[in-house]
This record gives C-alpha cells, structure tokens and sequence, in this order.
C-alpha cells in the first residue's frame, strides 16, 4: 500500500486548491518558517480521521478552515482527498486504488466518503483499523513531539507494546 | 493476553537494543517493566547508554541523545510492525551534523519498503531525498507547493 | 504597585511591538491583559501577527514562528532591563536558515553592551562569532573544552 | 559587569578541571551532541545558587557530581567557581573582581564561598538580587526552554511584567 496523492483546498493556509503526488523512497518537504509545511502534515492526519482539535494545534475544529489572510477573505468550508495505491490488497477493500475525502463547513457540516460515496467516520477507522495508519499509530509524528515517549508516564507507553501486539 | 504482551515486549526490547546499537554506533540500551509481576498493569522505563557512558537517569541525557534514542525506539517499533509510510515532522531539529547523517543513513535502508515523507530544515537529510516538495507562502498568506526537479537540480551542479 | 505593574507593562507592550517588527521584518504582535480591571491578578495573553498574515490564536503558530515571536519577547524584557549577559542554548533549533540569521543579526546589535554566550549547531549563528568554543567528548565520557582561534581559523580559509 | 572566566571540576560530564575564559561580544559554543554544552551552562546556573535539581535535568542534587564513566570511577564532588569582572561596580561590592564558588559532596555537604570567604547561599543571592542574574532572572535561557513563555498560564506570566518593574 502507497500514499499515490493528496488533494486540499480551505485547509488552514492552503486557501487554493493543492495537489501533492507521492513517490517512492525518501520524500522532503521543504521550506522557510510558517510556510506551510506541518498544516500539509495536519491535512493527512485529519483526512484519516482525527477528532482531537489539539492534535492540529487548534482550539477547535472549524479553525482548520482557511481563515483569511491579508488579501483574501476566510473560507467557508476545508476539504481534503487522499488517494492510495492499493495494488496489494494490504487495505481491505477490493479496489486498486482507495480515497478517502473529509470536508468540513464553518456550520459545523461534516462529511466523509470513500471512493466518492459518502459513509460514517466508523467506515474509515473500520477502513484504517490493522493498517498501522489509524488513530494511536506512529506512522506520523508531529512537530515537536519525537521526545514525548519520554515525557509519558511509564504507564502510558504500554500502548506502544499494546498497539504493536 | 498476557502472553502476548510479554512477547512482544520482548521482541521491541530486542529490536530497540538494535536499532539503537546501529544508530548511535555502540552504547546499549533496554526497556523495563516497572512490575514484571503484573503485565496487565505494568509500565515500562526507558534506560539508554550512550558510548562511552554509564547508564544513568534518562533526564541526564543531552537534547540530542534523547530524541536519538526516541527515534530509535520509533524504528524498533516499525522494525516489529511495518508500516506502509512514515511522515516524521523536523524530528532531527535537536541533532548535531553529524547525527543527521546518522538518522538520514538509516532511513536509507528502511526506504524501499516503506515510504518516507520528512519535513527538515536540515542539508543532511536534503542530500539523501529522492524527491523534493517546496511550501512557500508569499506575503499574501496562501500557501502553495513546488515540486523541485532533483534530477535537473543535480545535472546543472555538474 | 499596581501602577508601577501598569507602567512596566505598558512599556513592555511597546518594546515588544518594536522588536517583533524588527525581527520578522514586519508584521504585529502585542501584550492584553487578561483582566485589565484586576491589575494585581490578571494575566498576560501575547498575540502575534506574522508578515502577511492574520491574527489568529497563538496554538496555530508554526514552529519557527512561536520560537522567534518567544525570541521578540526576551529581547523586549531585556530591552526594559538590560542585564550583564544572556545565555542561550540552542534557541534557533526550530528556525530556518533565513530566521537564524535575522536571530543572530539582532544580537550583532546588542553585544556591545550585552556579553552573549550561545550554545548552536546552526552555522548561520557561527558566523557571527567573536569567540568560538569547541566541547568534546572522546569515547571517556569526559567533557573537554577548546579555545578556538577565529583569527587563524579565518586566515586558513583565506 | 563582565563574566570573567569560570573553571569547573568534577561537574556532570566535567570530571577534570576545566577553564573557560569569557570575552566581549559573542562568544558561540559548539560539539557534537551529548558532548557537554548544556552542562556548562548549568554548571553557571548551579553556581548562582539554583536550588531546584528539576533545572537542573536532575532528580536529586548529588546528579550533579560526576558519577563515572567507561574508563573512570565516580568522583567525591562538583565544585564550580565564576568570576565576574565588576570595574564599573555594578554589584554592590566594593572589589573590581568577584568570585563566586560552589561546592557539593556525595554525602550532601554543600558550600558556598564569596570571595574564597566561605558564606551562605543567602549571601549569594543578595549579591546578585537587582542584578538581573539571580533567580527567576531571563539571563539564562535553557535547552528547550525557549518556548516556555508559551506553554506558560496568563497568570503565570505577570512574572516577566513583575520582575522586570
Ligand atoms: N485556518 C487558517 N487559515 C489561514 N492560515 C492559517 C490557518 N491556520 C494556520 N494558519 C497559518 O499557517 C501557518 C503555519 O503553518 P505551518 O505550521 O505549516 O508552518 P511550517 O511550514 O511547518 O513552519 P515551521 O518550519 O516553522 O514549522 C501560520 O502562520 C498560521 O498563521
Ligand atoms: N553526573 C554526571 N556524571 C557524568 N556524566 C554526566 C553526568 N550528568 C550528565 N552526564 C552526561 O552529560 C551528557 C550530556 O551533556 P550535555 O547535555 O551538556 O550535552 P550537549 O553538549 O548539550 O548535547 P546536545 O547538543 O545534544 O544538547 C550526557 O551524555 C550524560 O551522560
Ligand atoms: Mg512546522
Ligand atoms: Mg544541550
């Protein structure tokens, strides 16, 4: 399974539509201070289900819908589609290729789908569950946060055995 | 469960004392469990010795052995269960130069099996990219997305 | 002593403002008392703008930008009280290589009255160096410290 | 006021004497990681009668001292003297030159010594009270301590307003 490509327009500073495609073996990602950077990374963890405002740096959730900047009016609603190769079969489903898309509207409207169709936050955890890739994995670390297993208390860092198991 | 729990544990301490051996280039380094006689509820305590030193309370470590060795824990954990990608965010904005090189060689070796997105500040680990993205935001806010060509990038170096 | 907190205060907010601007090279940043009726128990809220942007809540900071805005403040605090010196360890570690170098631009300006001892690994801040340090640690798990001579250092490269 | 120069023994990884002589202007530390950086800075902080062993990376005081290494047994003390150039007397003193030395054993003897006169720990912070350097001073800003300010309550940062009026 392989991240193929992301999409995200009205998330935090992406106030246009943005694609990113990935490749094989070592990507970065570049670029000076409050470019951008770690919004792209809060983009993947939110498509794939994120419910805590604090682990995006916010106090709530509709703070991740571009705001406005100097020139440019706020925006009604973020929205964001990642795409995976899914050749392998190591997703469940039966499809070669999977999207999954989360939008969000300044009411508080919220949506997911897979492939198109829209489901429940349910259906993508369900999706994402034994993939390494779902709430609680450590296939992303956030800005700042490499130390925290050692900042955690001895009883929290069971789940990196119980995760792991 | 229990079981399970005790096995596993024993496999990541495994796999930590090597990945931390490969990554600091010596030194040792264990997990513990705070109550070995209750598995369900037990907590486990990081020691790490870095080369040349004596284990001692992990606070005494230095900024950058301690993110060293929470990366090497990181990839203990992958070593156990793969995962298809990692996305690290500045994880080696504690590392001196040389320690860069370290962290980007050994991602080297993970990377065909598994794909690697990193957000760095740092050359060390620029050198190693197969494929480079750059964020920008002129003064208007907004940010956007480049993909830098390495290929042309590297032939006009000559 | 509440009018004395009110004064410090106000100029504090001042200095600040300046030396946000100076150092992101535009933007706003200012001070608000949480409870501006109750001066002998309010809080301090710090708000920052970065060029081009808008004010927004301090959490949506990027890393870089919380670091050099935290920056601003201590050269505001030591603006109002100057000290004999500052120490810093590795306060750059989350700025890119543009930003360090603003960092150490500001403190060209104030080593003249002020002694500044800064532990780096950014060559940026280096370069600026009236007097450069070398520690280390061979495999004994000793510390050793070298005077390094910038004068030959800088004829050698010639 | 000027740091003049400061020598260390049997400090953390410092188990040999050592000197460092302070000059005008900017003065960069640099070594590799682990190497010993951040222990001089708070060997500094340690001789300006820091009393927290939490600041000090430590759980207990006696962390301090020297305690072994691969080819070398543990040492008996840490002692740390300062010098301070003070020709525009801006410490109260009346001496061009100040020395401030502190010493602590395995068994939790501590001294502390103004002048090579041995004193209290309270003579310490007298002298450096209304310098800027003493306790709770924003002299000495610590590894990872940069952002403090911002994880800090509103409340908790009338500090910077208070000592500073
Ligand atoms: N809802 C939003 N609307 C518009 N801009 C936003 C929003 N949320 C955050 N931002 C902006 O995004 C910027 C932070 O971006 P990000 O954290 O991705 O930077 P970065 O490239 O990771 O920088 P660094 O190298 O310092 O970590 C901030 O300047 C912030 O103002
Ligand atoms: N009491 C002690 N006796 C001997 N060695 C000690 C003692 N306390 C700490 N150390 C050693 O000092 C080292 C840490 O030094 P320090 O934090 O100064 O490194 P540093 O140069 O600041 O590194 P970095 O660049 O990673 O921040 C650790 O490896 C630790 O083992
Ligand atoms: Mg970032
Ligand atoms: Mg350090």
């Amino acid at each position: 399974m392989k991240l193929k490509s992301m999409q995200l327009v009205g998330f935090k500073s992406f106030a246009e539509k943005t694609t990113i495609d990935f490749q094989n073996g070592l990507t970065a990602i570049v670029g000076p201070n409050g470019s951008g950077k770690s919004n792209v990374i809060e983009a993947i963890r939110w498509v794939l289900g994120e419910q805590s405002a604090k682990h995006l740096r916010s106090t709530k959730m509709a703070d991740v819908i571009f705001s406005g900047s100097k020139n440019r009016r706020a925006l009604n609603r973020a929205e964001v589609i990642l795409t995976f190769d899914n050749s392998d079969h190591y997703l469940k489903p039966d499809y070669t290729e999977i999207t999954v898309t989360r939008k969000l509207f300044r009411n508080g409207d919220s949506y997911y789908y897979l492939n198109q169709r829209e489901c429940r936050l349910k259906d993508i955890n369900d999706l994402l569950m034994d993939s390494g890739i779902g709430q609680g994995s450590f296939s992303i670390i956030s800005q700042g946060n490499v130390e925290a297993i050692f900042n955690s208390k001895p009883q929290d860092r069971r789940n990196i055995v119980e995760t792991t198991a | 469960v229990k079981d399970r729990f005790k096995k596993t544990f024993d496999q990541l301490q495994r796999a930590f004392k090597a990945t931390f051996k490969e990554i600091f280039g010596g030194g040792d380094a264990k997990l513990k469990l705070t109550d070995p006689h209750h598995l369900l509820t037990t907590g486990i305590e990081i020691m790490a010795q870095p080369p040349g030193k004596r284990f001692r309370s992990m606070t005494l470590l230095s900024g950058g052995e301690r993110s060293l060795t929470a990366i090497a824990l990181l990839f203990a954990v992958l070593k156990l269960q793969p995962v298809p990608f990692v996305i690290l965010d500045e994880a080696e904005s504690a590392l001196d130069p040389a320690n860069v090189d370290r962290f980007a060689r050994y991602i080297q070796k993970l990377k065909a099996q598994t794909q690697f997105i990193v957000i760095t500040h740092r050359k060390e680990t620029m050198v190693y990219a197969d494929n480079l993205y750059g964020v920008t935001m002129q003064d208007s806010g907004i940010s956007k997305v480049l993909a830098v060509d390495l290929k042309k990038a590297q032939t006009t170096k000559g």
